[in-house]
């Protein structure tokens, strides 16, 4: 079947664009960062399924700071660990729903070297 | 529960216990993995036929730089499908993550195997220079199913953020290698594998030779470019598609004979082989005594015994070596004729350079690389190389054309890497 939840199917009826609510203060931001990992996990989570995990408490004060900082470099802000115009912008950015599990994980990390293509170019359609 | 569970294995990088579904822990361990595009989740924005059409072509690309492949499956249940793909809204799918709407987040991945996209997004087809890309945002989603986390490497398709990019996107080296750490480097046998000369004119009228490197399986090959240390993009390709006239399938050799006089390209096949035109990019029909090809080898080259393992052409020495079992057979082309001392053993022509290393025989090809400048002999997944005069400078004491130990293939040509026969036409 469509896959449908409500008793009158009203669901099943072509929706009206919905727009993701920005990303505009504190509170969405600590909860865009809870969300995607940048926040340290309660002690005592464990492994759990993924769906069946509760959220990781959001950060706030010197750790809501610290976490900003580190967002901030690896999205190449200035890491002033404040919740500025360019940071919530950042956040603001279309994304993949999956969490970013290492956060620190920057360009110049352990990861191979990439190979440049001939000039620089881009890669000639296939 | 999904049977395929059973089929998954810890990777080599464990991670600590409680990390979300982005990290890399698990792998697939089957070789080909099943996916489809659920009918309850098509989109509303693009036909049908054109969002299977982007996630063949989505996970083609990943099995163009690994060793797994993907088969769409329309039939079986769908509890035994590895992979369901399928587009929402809000709530959907009896997901336990809501999407937000327009914007933001446009669409995850469970590592259990099921990626969910956004419908209230604007996905586009490649072609497209507008909206988020379909072919995109699934190559990213299916590197999380594969068990590739998020990384802010420049360049790299698994950027949490969309950032939008020409239609001619593809997997850089860093995620290739990325892939290739949980699952291994493609290997295999070749049939063949060849460099081809081409001469080409510039708008002054001068003429430059160029070559072109290629490998051959079955009844696919690839081009090979050396500078950019991978296959062509979109490679491989059914032989018949671009290789006119000749066997579709299972090549034994390929001999460019190259001299002053003579420019002449065989394909060696069983009993037969054909004369390629390059010019003209087919097979020639007939020779200029207007006997036909294909022709049997015995005719075209008495004294060489078929079918052949391989072959290869020296052009210091003018003569095509045959390769059949343990033997080789060294063949005058001037003269037409095997050399009066042949055949001998491979061992004694090309002798080992270390004890205990050598193919012996049964080789799969034989192949001069003008890149590497050097003769190579290939067997399974390994290779061995022929010294060269440069080699016998920094090593007096190598044997002349003697044979060096035995490396893997994919440590120098890489990501040489089949697909599922269902998306060679993709």
């Amino acid at each position: 079947e469509t896959l449908f939840h409500s008793r009158d199917r009203s669901d099943l009826a072509p929706w009206p664009l919905r727009r993701a609510a920005p990303i505009a203060d504190l509170l969405a931001a600590q909860r865009f960062l809870s969300k995607y990992g940048w926040a340290e996990a309660p002690a005592g989570a464990g492994a759990r399924a993924p769906h069946a995990a509760p959220p990781p408490a959001r950060p706030a004060g010197a750790t809501l700071a610290e976490t900003l900082r580190k967002f901030q470099k690896v999205n190449a802000l200035p890491a002033s660990g404040k919740l500025d115009a360019a940071t919530l912008a950042a956040m603001n950015r279309p994304r993949c729903g999956v969490p970013d599990t290492r956060p620190l994980r920057q360009a110049t990390s352990a990861a191979p070297q990439t190979r440049p293509t001939p000039l620089g170019r881009r890669p000639r359609a296939r | 529960p999904k049977r395929f569970l059973q089929t998954l294995r810890p990777g080599p990088d464990p991670q600590p216990k409680g990390s979300p579904q982005g990290g890399g822990t698990w792998a697939f361990a089957k070789k080909t993995l099943t996916w489809r595009l659920v009918v309850e989740g098509y989109s509303s924005q693009l036909p049908v036929d054109e969002q299977r059409y982007i996630f063949h072509l989505a996970f083609r690309m990943w099995s163009e730089v690994m060793p797994l492949d993907f088969r769409e499956d329309l039939a079986g249940p769908a509890a035994a499908v590895d992979i369901k793909l399928g587009f929402g809204r809000g709530r959907h799918l009896g997901c336990p993550r809501v999407f937000d709407g327009s914007g933001q987040e446009f669409a995850h991945a469970w590592r259990l195997g099921d990626i969910h996209f956004d419908d209230d997004e604007h996905f586009t087809p490649p072609t497209s220079d507008r909206g988020i890309s379909l072919l995109k945002v699934a190559v990213h989603e299916i590197g999380h199913v594969l068990g590739l986390p998020h990384t802010y490497r420049t360049g790299s398709v698994m950027q949490p953020n969309y950032l939008p990019q020409g239609p001619a996107f593809e997997l850089d080296w860093s995620d290739r290698k990325a892939v290739q750490k949980l699952y291994g480097s493609c290997e295999g046998a070749f049939d063949t594998a060849f460099d081809w000369v081409r001469r080409e004119d510039n708008h002054r009228g001068a003429g430059a030779l160029r070559f072109s490197t290629y490998f051959f399986r079955n009844s696919w090959y690839w081009l090979y470019e050396n500078r950019n240390n991978r296959t062509r993009y979109g490679d491989p390709i059914r032989i018949v598609a671009g290789w006119k006239g000749i066997p579709a399938q299972n090549i034994d050799a390929v001999v460019h004979v190259w001299t002053w006089r003579r420019d002449e390209r065989y394909f060696f096949k069983g009993n037969q082989y054909w004369r390629y035109d390059s010019d003209k990019d087919q097979a020639h029909t007939e020779d200029e005594q207007g006997k036909s090809y294909p022709k049997l080898i015995s005719d075209g080259f008495p004294g060489i015994p078929s079918p052949l393992d391989t072959a290869f052409y020296d052009r210091r020495k003018q003569l095509i070596y045959f390769f059949k079992g343990s033997l080789v057979f060294a063949f005058d082309v001037h003269r037409n004729r095997v050399l009066g001392s042949y055949p001998k053993k491979m061992v004694d022509v090309f002798p080992a350079a270390e004890p205990q290393s050598h193919p012996v025989g049964h080789l799969d090809a034989a192949y001069y690389s003008y890149a590497h400048r050097s003769v190579f002999f290939f067997k399974g997944r390994r290779y061995w190389k022929v010294a060269r005069e440069e080699d016998r400078r920094r090593r007096p004491g190598l044997p002349a054309d003697g044979v060096l130990p035995p490396r893997p293939i994919s440590g120098t040509w890489f990501d040489v890497c089949d697909v599922h026969t269902s998306a060679l036409s993709v």
